[in-house]
């Protein structure tokens, strides 16, 4: 690999980038980090490719692991309604985590509840309803076209009078420029704000692995629309390397907590900061 | 945008003969970073940097544009010459039905494209689209309700069905029965690295050989979508692909990475979450849109 023995001279540099670009790092700070290795290689006097893998991989890992809640997954208790607000745009992979994190939670023993609060899009309710089918959770819902912040509104007075630990709100895929849709995402969030009392309300970023520079802008604007407590790198188990998570924590200090790795129910995991490095870099 | 730097960076320029390499270079340092932004592979900013410094040194300076505009100029149309400004038709077959295989990563807009088309081609032929997603749940729900909502026949697997093929084989009998001469296949979104799931495709082009095997990209995809692209069409040879979500902001570079990479005409944009958000692509826009 790269960082296997050749010398460290400007070429070796320029691959460097170019690791970090091709993983969707960015041109700024995939050039950004290369200087800060340059001046960190050159205070440790590190000679050779392979010393700098270890301290590269040290930099990278310590940005990460210095925002709060990095790799910490949403920890629902016993007896405290979590709400666990989940967004993103079209196709990311919002329905099936909300679905993944049902059947997660549902096996802990918690009361779970989904809020179906995709009202626009068709067959959305119903995907989300086999996902209760496949956890035992109770999905609330309404028809195509109803108003989702209703919806929200209904599940979550259904969760509190029914006692529920964790009530999961799916909403509708939105490109975060289209400003109309953004105002009804704010609008679902004012409202589980204001009637969640005591509970505590989780805001999910959902963003696909395949994702480019966009998904900066996506962060940035659902994160000043709603203020994120948190990633979701969906599609991880493709060969995309979502390095836009660094650019994530650079500027907003928003933590990644979970990486999607499939389909299937159980293909939800914290995510993890070293495994995600080492991918990286290979 | 790009003319506006670059005539800062050429200003003092005015009166020089020629394009030099140097100028020529302090320019490229900033369409490098700005095709990196818009997240063109890098490996193709690399040769797209080459053909334009090629094109741009030596260049006289014009007396009727300023030299930020001449340069300005070569590099819209490198990206655009690229991307092939020849408009791409669908192709339709000698001997109906024509067949369109909808093929791509999950989640980038194959369903709702699927219906895109069969509602653009309804006009002049008699569509079908065809539910072959057996995996996502509610994936044969939403392409029914797509076309429902948009008037284009349905035709869907029976209850509990498993077998994409039989699938298949029920349509194209299906549509011989009610003289569909275009058949559109919606398939499950799968990873280009899923041997098994890229074999279904193959299975399925064997079954029912199509005219076109269109690649539904997300105009978001970042630097993966060369491998991606790539990768669908040694196994399945694409004969177009379809940027679905450009009503965004995201720049696409993935556009001019892909036809570099594989060849393949990007015919259709997807402009929208309607099934009437589709338009015939754009070289020359995107072009802009890229640079930004
Ligand atoms: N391989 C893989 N596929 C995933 C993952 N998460 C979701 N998907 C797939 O991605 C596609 C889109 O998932 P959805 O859950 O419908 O995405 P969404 O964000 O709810 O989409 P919209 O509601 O339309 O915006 C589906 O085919 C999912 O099965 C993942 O971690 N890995
Ligand atoms: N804004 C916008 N949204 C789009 C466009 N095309 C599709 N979508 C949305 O993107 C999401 C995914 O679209 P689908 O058609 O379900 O994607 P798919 O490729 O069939 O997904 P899988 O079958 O799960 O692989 C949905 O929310 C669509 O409404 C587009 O051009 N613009
Ligand atoms: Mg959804
Ligand atoms: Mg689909």
């Amino acid at each position: 690999g790269l960082f296997s023995g050749g010398a460290i001279d400007p070429e070796f540099w320029d691959r460097l980038e170019e690791v970090l670009i091709s993983g969707d790092v960015g041109a700024a700070l995939s050039q950004s980090l290369v200087e800060q290795l340059k001046q960190a290689a050159r205070e440790r006097r590190v000679a050779t490719t392979e010393g700098l893998y270890g301290l590269f991989a040290s930099i990278l890992a310590q940005r990460l692991s210095e925002v709060p809640l990095m790799g910490r997954p949403v920890e629902p208790e016993k007896g405290v309604l979590t709400i666990v607000l989940l967004v993103g745009v079209n196709g990311s992979g919002k329905t099936t985590t909300a679905g993944k994190l049902a059947c997660k939670w549902a096996k802990e023993g918690l009361e779970v509840i989904m809020a179906a609060s995709d009202t626009f899009r068709a067959a959305a309710a119903e995907q989300l309803k086999i996902w209760g089918e496949r956890s035992g959770v109770r999905v609330v819902a309404q028809q195509q076209g109803s108003d989702a912040a209703a919806v929200a509104f209904d599940a979550l007075a259904a969760a509190r009078s029914s006692g529920a630990d964790v009530l999961i709100v799916d909403t509708a895929g939105r490109l975060h420029s289209k400003h109309n849709l953004m105002e009804e995402l704010k609008k679902i969030a004012r409202i589980l704000d204001r009637e969640r009392g005591e509970s505590k309300l989780e805001t999910l970023l959902v963003l696909d692995s395949v994702m480019g520079q966009n998904g900066l802008a996506q962060a940035k604007t659902f994160n000043s629309a709603l203020s994120l407590s948190g990633v979701v790198l969906t599609k991880y188990d493709n060969t995309a390397k979502g390095g836009i998570i660094l650019a994530i924590a650079d500027e907003m200090k928003t933590p990644v907590r979970y990486v999607g790795l499939g389909e299937g129910e159980d293909d939800l995991r914290p995510f993890d900061v070293e495994e995600f490095v080492r991918a990286l870099l290979e | 945008a790009l003319r506006e730097r670059f005539e800062s960076i050429f200003d003092r320029l005015k009166g020089r003969g020629k394009l030099t390499e140097a100028d020529v270079d302090v320019a490229l340092r900033d369409v490098r970073r700005s095709l990196l932004e818009a997240d063109v592979d890098y490996k193709v900013v690399k040769a797209l940097l080459e053909s334009i410094r090629g094109r741009a040194v030596g260049k006289d300076v014009l007396e009727s544009i300023t030299p930020g505009q001449q340069v300005a100029t070569i590099v819209y149309e490198e990206l655009a010459d690229l991307m092939g400004t020849e408009p791409s038709p669908l192709a339709i077959s000698p001997k109906p039905p024509s067949i369109y295989l909808m093929v791509g990563l999950q989640g980038g807009g194959k369903t709702t494209s699927t219906v895109k088309l069969a509602r653009r081609l309804a006009g002049s032929h008699r569509p079908l689209v065809v539910a072959c997603d057996l995996r996502r749940p509610a994936a044969v729900e939403q392409l029914k309700i797509l076309a429902a909502q948009s008037r284009v026949p349905f035709y869907g697997p029976e209850h509990g069905e498993k077998d994409v093929l039989r699938v298949v084989e029920g349509a194209l009998e299906y549509a011989s029965g009610h003289l569909n001469d275009v058949i559109l296949l919606d398939t499950a979104g799968r990873l280009h690295a899923d041997e098994e799931l890229m074999e279904e495709l193959a299975a399925m082009k064997r079954a029912a050989p199509p005219t076109e095997v269109l690649l539904v990209v997300d105009a978001m995809t970042g630097q993966e979508a060369v491998k991606v692209a790539s990768a669908f069409h040694e196994r399945l040879r694409l004969t177009g692909v379809l940027l679905s979500k450009l009503d965004g902001d995201a720049r696409g570079g993935a556009a001019l990475a892909i036809r570099k990479a594989t060849g393949v005409p990007i015919k259709f944009a997807g402009v929208g979450e309607g099934t009437d958000a589709l338009e015939v692509f754009d070289a020359r826009r995107m072009a802009q849109r890229i640079l930004g």
